[in-house]
């Protein structure tokens, strides 16, 4: 086990533990930077962690990243994990990136969906959605990216338990959902939201339930284009951008389509490289590279949002 | 852990919306257990499934007697999963 962030092996997959124990010794390292928050516990009772980055203040305006939460795509926690390195790094080092943080706070969310991740790594490493039961049914889980409140349970989703796009039986069913609700809601002064997933190189924006284009698709579109531009300069990763509904297919009760009905004018989803043909199973020395890429897109949203207040 | 011997991602190619409809029909199939991981869309977008070792012959007979390409783009996912864990297991020892 690592003895601190510094050992820490960054191109390697790593388990639930693992990862958490990395959270623990990224806060004591960096007391003044990070803090660890348990939002809520997971239906199999795992406590789920955010980490927030602050410079102080209350309430300041924040940007929520995060990862995981289909759990088979594991380049998306390994990413986060690296995020949470790069943020303790840059801060004072990075002009652009130090003032951000000194102006608003971010949440980071390695591991959205606890109990898939961890049954990706003892049971089944091809397991999505989350571990809840469902009464009458013999199949487990919902697909936490079909259980939000936005178009929940139109076009784009499944209403069989079996599926792997099942929606659940209502609206924020799921614990690891309702807790990013209710956290979001609380909060109330969350700019930016970008809920990253793996693979298929994309860059979304709202709609996903309706075609209908989001009022600051325009903007939106920009902003993706420039995240785009800068993701590439890195290694030249191929990436599309574009709302959901027009880029890949109809999803409803998506993530970013509820943090957008929030409020949230820059609510974006990304979708993590597949170089090589290789799908959730990204050989781990591409996490890294992976990581440094989206981050670049991450940085372009983040100073964008801090140069935009609304 | 559970086994994926012998399963294996198709890569289907689509070439019109008429190969696209007939994609997801297997989607339906559900005794043949497929898993996809990119959805079938739109013509020209690639539609990656994992299909199980037990349904491979019937989805390349279905793909093939509707003319429909494909590519093998894993060959055995176990292998790859193997991998995987060999590494993970390496760098805990």
């Amino acid at each position: 086990r690592a003895l601190s962030t510094k050992t820490f092996n960054y191109a390697t997959y790593h388990t639930l533990d693992e990862i958490y124990e990395f959270m623990d010794l990224l806060v004591t390292e960096n007391p003044q930077l990070v803090s660890k928050i348990q939002i809520g516990n997971t239906f199999e009772g795992r406590p789920i962690y955010v980490l927030k980055f602050s410079t102080g203040g209350t309430n300041r305006p924040a940007i929520w990243i995060d990862t995981g939460i289909h759990s088979r795509e594991w380049v998306t926690q390994a990413s986060g994990v690296w995020f949470a390195k790069k943020i303790t790094e840059d801060y004072g080092q990075d002009a652009a990136f130090t003032a951000i943080l000194d102006n608003m706070d971010i949440f980071l969310e390695i591991v959205t969906n606890p109990d898939g991740f961890a049954y990706t790594h003892k049971t089944n490493r091809m397991w999505r959605k989350t571990r809840s039961r469902t009464q009458g049914s013999l199949c487990v889980g919902v697909d936490p990216n079909r259980n939000w409140d936005a178009g929940f349970g139109l076009a784009g989703a499944s209403s069989n338990p079996c599926s792997d796009t099942y929606h659940g039986k209502f609206a924020n069913s799921e614990v690891e959902v309702k807790s990013i609700v209710d956290f979001v809601t609380n909060h109330g002064n969350i700019k930016a939201f970008i809920s990253i997933h793996s693979y298929s190189q994309l860059l979304l924006y709202p709609y996903g339930y309706t075609s209908e284009p989001a009022p600051d698709k325009e903007e939106l579109d920009q902003l993706a284009k420039s995240a785009v531009t800068a993701l590439t300069s890195l290694y030249g990763t191929k990436y599309k951008y574009g709302s959901i509904i027009d880029t890949i297919y109809q999803a409803s009760g998506s993530t970013v389509d509820w943090t957008y009905s929030q409020g949230i004018k820059y609510s974006f989803t990304f979708e993590l490289r597949d170089t090589g043909l290789r799908g959730f199973l990204l050989p781990a020395s591409q996490i890294i590279p992976t990581a440094e890429e989206t981050w670049l897109a991450l940085l372009t949203i983040m100073d964008h949002t801090f140069k935009h207040p609304y | 852990n559970e086994n994926f011997v012998g399963h294996q991602v198709l890569r289907i190619s689509a070439a019109n919306e008429a190969q696209v409809q007939k994609v997801k029909e297997l989607e339906d199939l559900e005794h043949l257990q497929l898993d996809f991981w990119r959805d079938p869309v739109r013509p020209g977008i690639p539609i990656d499934v994992r299909v199980p070792f037990t349904s491979i012959q019937s989805v390349k007979v279905f793909l093939e007697s509707h003319g429909i390409n494909y590519e093998i783009m894993i060959e055995d996912i176990q292998t790859l999963l193997d991998e995987e864990q060999k590494q993970m297991s390496a760098f805990q020892a």
